[in-house]
């Protein structure tokens, strides 16, 4: 399986990128 | 979503639509995370609405996603001979792509005054990262690498930082890639010069960068107050329900881009 990591300051919005990323595939 | 991950993404994807962004719990409880994305049995492909609920066979593919926290922290625990302390080293390294977020509202207006901008210290982590990856692979490795920038919080960025770019306030659509690409460069080229020269440095042994691609990420908010923080500003859905009001064509063209590059790994 294809690995992707997600990097960021602190409070970039990476949880949210997640959960956006989720919301657009409902 | 993987069944074992639904429920921390089920939470935060719950607070946004109570309109709070993730806390710092909700953050805490997500260190990585599986997705299987492909299209609905459609002609139209994963941008149409129109589509069954049957999934088309053949177009599906599993995506594992690693976040790594706090990154400047995580390098120096790194290049102090640490291990990372929260996701495995190898996933890391050995990863097909990599999603660099650039936090927009920290976006500077280089000039005289602040000829480096404020993102050198993130600069500076990435970079080092991508130089461990180098490093990790094999000469000669064919399997290719794919930098993904995203631009969050892009509804807030200084205005002033793409006047000076000599930027439009608004990036070209997802379907026009050169033009996003010279419109995301004119912000990353002076704000993470390392990171990019690494990228695009044809001298470079031991992994084959792809192109970057470039994702713009909005959610509309309601302004911070004096006692509330930023909150996300929901909107009536068609069906009368609420909606998240996001740049969720963006989202859409990064999820067939991770397809795409599934497939060919």
């Amino acid at each position: 399986m294809p690995h992707i990591v997600i990097i960021g300051d602190r409070d970039s919005g990476k949880t949210t990128f997640l959960a956006l990323l989720y919301a657009a595939q409902v | 979503v993987d069944l074992a991950s639904m429920e921390e993404i089920s939470e935060v994807f719950q607070q946004l639509m109570s309109g709070s962004f993730p806390d710092s719990a909700a953050k805490e409880g997500i260190s990585d995370i599986n997705f299987h994305v492909g299209y609905r049995r459609s002609r139209l492909g994963i941008l149409s609405r129109r589509r069954s609920k049957a999934w088309s066979p053949d177009t599906s593919a599993s995506l594992h996603f690693v976040l790594l926290r706090n990154l400047d922290a995580e390098m120096s625990r790194f290049r102090s001979g640490s291990s990372l302390a929260n996701v495995n080293l190898r996933d890391v390294l050995e990863s097909d792509a990599m999603v660099i977020l650039v936090d927009s509202t920290r976006l500077a207006v280089v000039g005289e005054e602040n000829p480096h901008g404020t993102m050198t210290n993130y600069d500076g982590a990435v970079e080092s990262l991508l130089t461990a990856l180098q490093r990790s692979r094999a000469r000669g490795d064919p399997k290719r690498f794919h930098p993904i920038f995203l631009f969050s919080k892009f509804d807030s960025v200084n205005k002033k930082a793409l006047r000076r770019a000599k930027i439009e306030d608004v990036p070209p659509g997802v379907r026009e890639t050169t033009l996003r690409a010279a419109y995301a460069r004119a912000l990353l080229d002076t704000n993470l010069p390392k990171t990019i020269a690494k990228i695009t440095n044809r001298e470079v042994q031991g992994v084959r960068f792809a192109p970057p691609s470039y994702f713009f990420s909005r959610v509309a908010t309601e302004a911070a107050t004096e006692n509330l923080r930023d909150r996300v500003r929901l909107l009536r859905g068609d069906d009368g329900g609420w909606e998240l009001d996001y740049s969720a064509d963006e989202y859409l063209a990064l999820l067939e881009r991770l397809r795409t590059i599934a497939t060919e790994a």
